[in-house]
């Protein structure tokens, strides 16, 4: 038997709505330390790696390790019919082939359950090795996500440059080109909006736009966005989920012809 | 520029 309860449904809400553009279905592994999920999108560009620890749940009861099949347009059908102060559970017998997810409203007074039928979906897990990144990049999830939607006016691809300076977004196409230079903040008071670089040797890589901008669909879950480079590996795009676990995007870069 | 294949940096397991 398989039993998660998270008072906050709009986590979960959230993290459908940071995945569904990049993926149409995905299997969310299960274990008594928590819910895994490990996708690629359809064209093998970018792969989605997000973790759910069973210590963030408010009820977590794994019996047996379960991978559960989910078409998550369905999933991000069910998941609007909850309140965001919505209470809701996942639950699905041992090796069942549906889950169902019951929202119960803070008051009790109403308590709905849906069932929904699990895919058979082949397990292609890849292997991420252990990188010591060239540049850590944390900065606003908001700005991250302006950055990325202005960019994109101009062209396809997006070219992060980052220096013990700061970082650099650039873009060109038929318009024209684009700069963005963000410094490195001094003393900012709120964590939050501090922009900062690690960095261990300067990088720059060039990327697909359309994937960033999907990326930043996760930008309701986290007000910092983590970036980390290094020469001709996937750049990696991190959001914490709250105390319960992350969000990460791989995404390939695009090299010359 | 090519887009490279997430494929090419992560084996499968």
């Amino acid at each position: 038997m398989f039993e998660a309860r998270l008072v906050q449904s709009s986590i979960l809400k959230k993290v459908l709505e940071a995945i569904k553009d990049l993926l149409n279905e995905a299997t969310f592994d299960c274990s008594d330390s928590g819910i895994q999920l490990q996708a690629m999108d359809n064209s093998h560009v970018s792969l989605v790696s997000m973790n759910l620890r069973s210590d963030g749940f408010d009820k977590y009861r794994c019996d047996r390790n379960i991978s559960m099949g989910m078409n998550l347009g369905s999933m991000t059908k069910i998941l609007k019919c909850a309140a965001n102060e919505d209470v809701v559970t996942m639950k699905a017998q041992d090796n069942a082939d549906t889950v169902t997810f019951v929202f119960e409203s803070p008051n009790q007074e109403k308590v709905s359950d849906y069932e929904m039928k699990l895919m058979n979906l082949d397990q292609e897990h890849l292997g991420i090795p252990e990188t010591e990144y060239a540049c850590v990049v944390r900065l606003p999830a908001g700005e991250f996500a302006r950055i990325c939607r202005d960019l994109s006016q101009f062209g396809e691809s997006v070219v992060i440059s980052c220096t013990k300076e700061g970082v650099k977004f650039s873009s060109a196409g038929d318009i024209g080109s684009a700069n963005i230079k963000l410094a490195q903040t001094s003393n900012v008071d709120k964590e939050e909006l501090a922009v900062t670089v690690e960095m261990q040797e300067p990088v720059t890589l060039t990327f697909a736009s359309r994937y960033l901008n999907s990326f930043t669909k996760a930008t309701s879950l986290s007000n910092v966005v983590q970036l980390s480079m290094s020469p001709d590996v996937p750049l990696v795009v991190e959001y914490r989920i709250g105390e319960i676990g992350h969000i990460r995007y791989y995404l390939a870069p695009k090299i010359e012809d | 520029m090519s887009q490279t294949s997430i494929t090419s940096y992560f084996s499968k397991r």
